[in-house]
Order: structure tokens, then sequence, then C-alpha cells
């Protein structure tokens, strides 16, 4: 399971969240776990991106990616000093 | 560092540096390995109370605790969360689970940065001196987002946004990755809100030179700085059987090779690898290397692992030899074992002598330090150079800084060569790199941070390009190290970082974040895309004509039409028209427009007006320049200089052409 996962940034339109969340984080963790239940919150991002980042597999990356309020689902990539 | 303050003219008087006080004002934030605490360059003696603004914190952890952190190394962080979900927890017998640098690397830049002043400072006696960072004053947080196992988005991201919310005036970056749309980018991201936020971010430009179009972090509301030596370095004599003496370079201290040559092997002939020449790990076969020099040829692997693989085999030195790609320049190693890096020329004939000798040899002497090196700087081969491929009406990178042989702290956790075997334990290292070159600029902006706290991140990166030098007092133009001839904007930007001069611009460039958006307006970037990249709602207006070549950016980067074949292009003339904005930074005074063309140059280049008196502070001016060309040949390069002048103060602007 661990090898099929992959970390994503995920950007969220803030403008879009429903009124019956009280707050993003919550909204970030629903969006997510409609998409995948088991997955866990990394980071939530305030001022880089609205949005969280997350493990998931492709094809629940895929799932989230066509959830309302998501606007991009970014597979992590790994930089190098220079 | 040691020598790049006085290389730069940081030791000069000058009534234009800021009083200590308004340096201590400035926050630099560093994104990198982290921080050996201990270093005597985190000493804060003198320093104030820390900014009440200041929100960062010095997060406890594996061998680090609150008590680490003081009025100079304000805010220690670690991400590592994206690096644990990828590659499984911290082994933490190998590594810190905190901001311990457990590398190297971000002790060495932070300390570049703004690393406090440490007398009789060296490496094993090597470029000894008083060691500081470039804002002696300034404060440093530090953001660990790179990890043994590399440095992940994820983390990145997430450091870059505490950053910002602790409230750094400085963002000093010496990662990337590989080139990308900017609203695909972190760095590209994450750098446009903290540029929204006042922040300055400098980046290092990547080290993929001297291949055309090898840079990375782009993004024109960066700070993109290449690298280029000082006036120092440290010889090495290699001298072969035949009695000829060939200097390299080499920060080996150890006990030195006997007096008489030893024989010299080439370990292409000395492995069973089709690749055996890069002295990859256990492709030397021992008895063809024991008591032997080695000639290892440059690339594949670090220089420092060749070294070692030299030594495991039982060779008794190892000298590392430079191909076409790395030119004649010579970054020296404290090796493990006596060896020396050696240009492209004399490498070649070494080799030359090695296969057409009986009994080929060879002496290695260690110098030391030399001083006073011309010409300097010159740009170094592995400075990554323009085009920009991602916008290629943006020239990059913007200026060079500091980057080969730089001395500045280092973690007691691994010896100088970041080698596991490598027991020995400095406080200074001696290493190469853009990621060196970054900090000296995020230092530079601090202090004039602490000058001029009202600019925007775009104006003083103006002032540091505009004031930057392309020639030597000589009046001959900045070498490129690997080709030995003039180099041009695409590798060293606007010039060569010149602090004193940048404190006092006359004029800057500006830009705020509704220039950047019709940026990406001229990108023809999607609302949706330009949501990603800079995190708001925004609709390009579609009856206002947007243009990268409006831009407010204070060089110019001109790509030109080439013929499309026999019969296929028009021969006549065209003309393209950039414009630009200057705004008055210094006292009332009237420009007047010069253009230098560097080489041959095939654009005829007009300045509309040639003149412009500013009466008031802040006061704007625009102004157009019109490039008139005809065709050539695609892969055409062509460059030039714009200057405004008031007698006093030279705003300057590289322009390059390429014909595409």
């Amino acid at each position: 399971d661990h090898a099929n996962k992959k970390t994503y940034i995920i950007h969220m339109d803030k403008s879009t969240m429903p009124l019956t969340f009280t707050d993003h984080l919550s909204w970030f963790d629903s969006s997510l776990k409609s998409a995948s239940p088991s997955a866990e919150i990394l980071y939530t991002y305030k001022h880089v991106a609205h949005g969280f980042s997350t493990r998931l597999t492709p094809e629940d990356a895929d799932t989230l990616s066509k959830q309302p309020g998501i606007l991009s689902v970014i597979p992590e990539l790994k930089y190098k000093l220079h | 560092t040691t020598r790049t303050p006085s290389f730069l003219g940081l030791d000069k008087a000058t009534t234009l540096l800021p009083a200590s006080e308004q340096q201590s004002q400035v926050i630099i934030g560093v994104l990198d390995t982290g921080v050996w605490p201990e270093l005597k360059s985190l000493d804060d003696t003198g320093l104030g109370p820390v900014p009440s603004t200041w929100k960062g914190q010095c997060e406890i952890g594996n061998n680090m605790n609150s008590s680490n952190c003081n009025r100079k190394l304000v805010g220690a962080r670690f991400f590592s969360k994206g690096y644990e979900a990828a590659l499984g927890p911290i082994d933490t017998t190998t590594e810190s689970k905190s901001a311990r640098d457990d590398d190297g690397h971000g002790s060495h830049t932070l300390t570049t940065a703004a690393g406090s002043v440490v007398p009789e400072a060296s490496l094993f006696g090597l470029a000894s001196g008083t060691a500081r960072g470039m804002a002696t004053q300034a404060r440093v947080a530090v953001y660990k987002v790179c990890w043994l196992g590399g440095c992940f988005t994820s983390d990145i991201a997430a450091g870059i946004d505490k950053a910002i919310e602790d409230g750094v005036n400085v963002l000093s970056m010496s990662i990337g990755g590989s080139l990308m749309e900017y609203y695909r980018d972190i760095i590209a991201i994450g750098s446009f809100t903290a540029t929204s936020h006042g922040i300055l971010v400098s980046t290092s430009a990547g080290n993929g030179g001297p291949s055309q179009g090898s840079l990375s972090n782009v993004a024109p509301w960066i700070t993109t700085v290449g690298a280029g030596t000082i006036d120092r370095d440290f010889p090495a004599y290699i001298t072969l059987g035949t009695g000829k003496t060939y200097t390299g370079a080499s920060l080996y201290r150890g006990k030195p090779l006997s007096d008489s040559p030893l024989p010299l092997v080439y370990a292409g002939n000395a492995s069973n690898s089709s690749v055996g020449y890069l002295c990859l790990q256990d492709s030397l076969i021992p008895e063809k290397v024991s008591g032997k020099i080695v000639i290892c040829e440059r690339g594949g692997n670090p220089r420092v692992e060749k070294g070692l693989v030299v030594k495991l085999a039982g060779g008794a030195g190892m000298i590392l030899a430079n191909s076409e790609a790395y030119g004649e320049e010579l970054v020296a190693d404290s090796h493990l074992l006596p060896a020396a890096s050696l240009g492209q020329k004399s490498s070649e004939i070494l080799k030359n002598y090695v296969s057409s000798s009986p009994n080929p040899t060879a002496k290695i002497a260690f110098l030391g330090t030399h001083l006073q090196v011309q010409p300097s700087p010159v740009v170094a081969a592995f400075s990554s150079r323009g085009p920009n491929a991602l916008t290629p009406k943006i020239l990059k990178p913007d200026l060079i800084a500091p980057g080969v042989n730089i001395l500045a702290g280092w973690t007691g956790a691994v010896g100088p060569t970041g080698l596991t075997v490598d027991s020995r334990h400095i406080s200074f290292n001696i290493i190469s790199g853009t990621s060196m070159s970054c900090p000296h600029v995020s230092g530079l902006a601090a202090i004039l941070k602490g000058a001029h706290p009202q600019w925007s991140p775009a104006a003083i990166r103006s002032a540091l390009m505009t004031t930057a030098y392309t020639s030597y007092k000589n009046g001959e133009t900045i070498q490129d190290v690997s080709t030995g001839q003039p180099a041009t904007p695409f590798d060293y930007g606007a010039g060569h970082v010149d602090p004193v001069a940048a404190l006092d611009p006359g004029l800057v460039y500006d830009a705020n974040v509704d220039d950047y958006l019709g940026f990406f307006c001229a990108l023809n970037y999607s609302s949706f895309q330009i949501k990603l990249a800079a995190r708001r709602d925004f609709t390009c207006d579609s009856k206002k004509v947007y243009r990268v070549e409006d831009f407010n950016y204070p060089s110019f980067a001109v790509p030109l039409e080439t013929t499309s074949g026999i019969g296929g292009g028009s021969d006549a003339p065209k003309t393209v028209k950039y414009s630009r904005v200057l705004t008055n930074v210094g006292a009332p005074g009237t420009y007047k427009a010069s253009v230098v063309s560097l080489g041959d140059l095939n654009v005829k280049i007009v300045v509309e007006p040639e003149t412009l008196s500013f009466t008031e502070l802040y006061e704007k001016k625009g102004y157009m320049v019109s490039f008139r060309y005809t065709s050539m040949p695609s892969g055409t390069t062509s460059f030039a200089r714009l200057e405004w002048t008031d007698g006093k103060h030279r705003v300057g602007s590289p322009i390059a052409f390429s014909w595409t």
C-alpha cells in the first residue's frame, strides 16, 4: 500500500467552501475522506496555497481531483540542493 | 565567509551601509538542511532584542532544544512529514529529527548570509581570516526542509508557508528542481506569496552549466543567482616525469606525498568497467592502482568520492581531470588522500603522457592559499546558463555572486567531504555551487532592506542588478571559465553583484503584485492557472494588451525571428518594442540613456526618450526601446547594454538577443 501511494499537494478553492463547514480544516478533511477514507493530512497550507498535502494512490488522487472545490492535485517532487 | 566580504567591498568604510540597528531588524529565513547551532558564527553578542513582530520559534527536536536559539538564530523549525511519508521514519541514529544540520550545507548557506564575525577562521589553515556573513547584524531563522534523502516539495511548501507566517524579510533557498510552469512549481508558487508579503526571495540558479538553457528558479518575482569565482585559489603543482609542471587546485592538507615521483595510471586503464575512468565505487582494480597516482575523469559521481575510491583501492594519490564541459575550472576539494583537480588542457597533456610513456610518473605538491588571483571574478563552469527555457523574454540568471571555494560554517556531524568515512571535525568548510552564491545575495539584500526598509523586493533586486558590473578594471568583459572567452548576459545576467553601489542605485525598476498578475496575462494564463500560481482570483482584462515585453524587469531578453529557410522568410527588417518604467530613489536629476554593444551587434537599438528628468523621490518615468533587426540563422546571439546615467549613478541593463 505504501509503495502504491504518493504524496500530493492539493490546492483548494477557498471561495467554494460550503457554509456547512465552520473551518477550512474540517472542509479539507471531509474532501479528502470522501476520496480516501483512510488518508491523513500531512500539512495544511495557509499562505503558499489554500490547501494541504496527503498520501494517496493514483486512483484516489484522481477521485479527489474531481471533488468540488479542488483546484489541483499536484504530485510531490524531490528537489535538490545546489 | 572569509575573503568574499572584502572582494565585495563590504570592508570599505561607507556612509551608505545601514546602521547595525537598522540591519538587525531584518530577518533572513533559510530553507535548507538545518543549522549547527553551536557555531561561533551564530554568536549573538551585541545584538539587541529580537524584533517584536517576529513570530518564529525554536522547535524542540532530536538533539535540539529551545535554548539553541538566541538573538542571532531567532528561529529553527523542521519539516519532515513529506520526507517520512515517502521514505519511512527518520532513523535518529543517523539523522536528527530536528532543525539540527546533519549535512553541512544549511550551516554553510546560513552563515554566508548572516553569520557573526569570527576571527581566525580557516579549514585546516586554508582560506584563513576573519569569517563573517554578508549581513552580520541581521537575524537568521532556519527552516529545515532538506534531509539526507532529499528535499520534498510538501516539506518545502510547509517551510515557505511558516516562514511567511513567522515574518521573515528575506528568504534564501539554495534548492531547485526541474523547470516547469509557474503554477506547478512549488518554489515559484510559494515565492509569489512571499513576494506579495514584501519578502525578497533569493534562489540559486542551479549547477547545470555550462550547458545552455540549464536554469532553475526562473520566476520573475524571484532573484536568481549564478556563481562566479573570487580572487583566491588553492593551487597544487603536478609535476610529470618529463619535468613539466601543471597547476591544479586542492584543499588536501594531510600527510603529503613523498618527494619522489610515483607511478601514474589512467583510471580507465585500471578498471574492467566501461566507465572506469570516472572512478565510480568499486570500479578500480587494486593491483593496477596500488601505490600509484590515479587520473580520474570529472563527472558521474561526487569528486571527493573519486578520491575515496582511489584510496580504498590502494592508490597513493588522485588527479581529477576536467573534461571539455568543465574547461579550466578548478574546484578544490578537501580529499581524504593527496589529490588535485586539473583543467581540461593540462588533463589532456597528462592523459597523452600516460598513454605514450612506458613508465609514466608524477608528483603532487600542495601550495596552500593564494590571494589576489586575476582575472576575478570569472563565471563558474557549473553555474547554470540562460536562455530562460520557460519564459525566453525574461533574462535569467539575474546576476552572479561568489560561489566557488567559499569558506563558511559547517556542521559538527560530518567531515569536510561529507563522506561517511570522513571523521574530521571542522567548524568551517570550503565548498562550491550556486548554493553558495545565493546566500551571498540574500545577505546583501538584507543589507539593502535594512538601509531602505520601504523598498519592495523588486526594487531591492533592481538595485542589485542595475549596479552589477560586467567588466574588470581594465575594461575587459568578465570571462567564462568554461571557455576562457568573455562571458555573456546568458552567463552572468546583469553582472557581478556590487553591494556598495546597490545601496545607492539612483533609479530602480519597481514591480508589484499587479505587475506579476499582468505578467501571467501576458503568458496567456487562464484565471484558473493564475489562481494556482498567485492564490487569488484574477481575470485578465480583455481590453488590455498584456506583453512580457512591457513587464518592468531590470534586464532585457529579446528572442527574435529567424528565416524559415530558402524562400521561407523575409529579409525585410523587423522591429520589436519593449517598455520600462524607472522610479527615482535618489536625488532629483536628469538621466541620459546610452547603448553599448557587446561584440558584433546585428540590431539597431533606439531608446525614447533619450533623457529622463526626475524632480521628486519615487517619481516614475517610462521609456521605450525599439530593436530593429534582420533575420539571422537560428542560434545566433547578440548582446548589448543599456545604461541610464546622471553622471553619478549608472543604471545598467543587459540586453540579450537570440534568434530562434
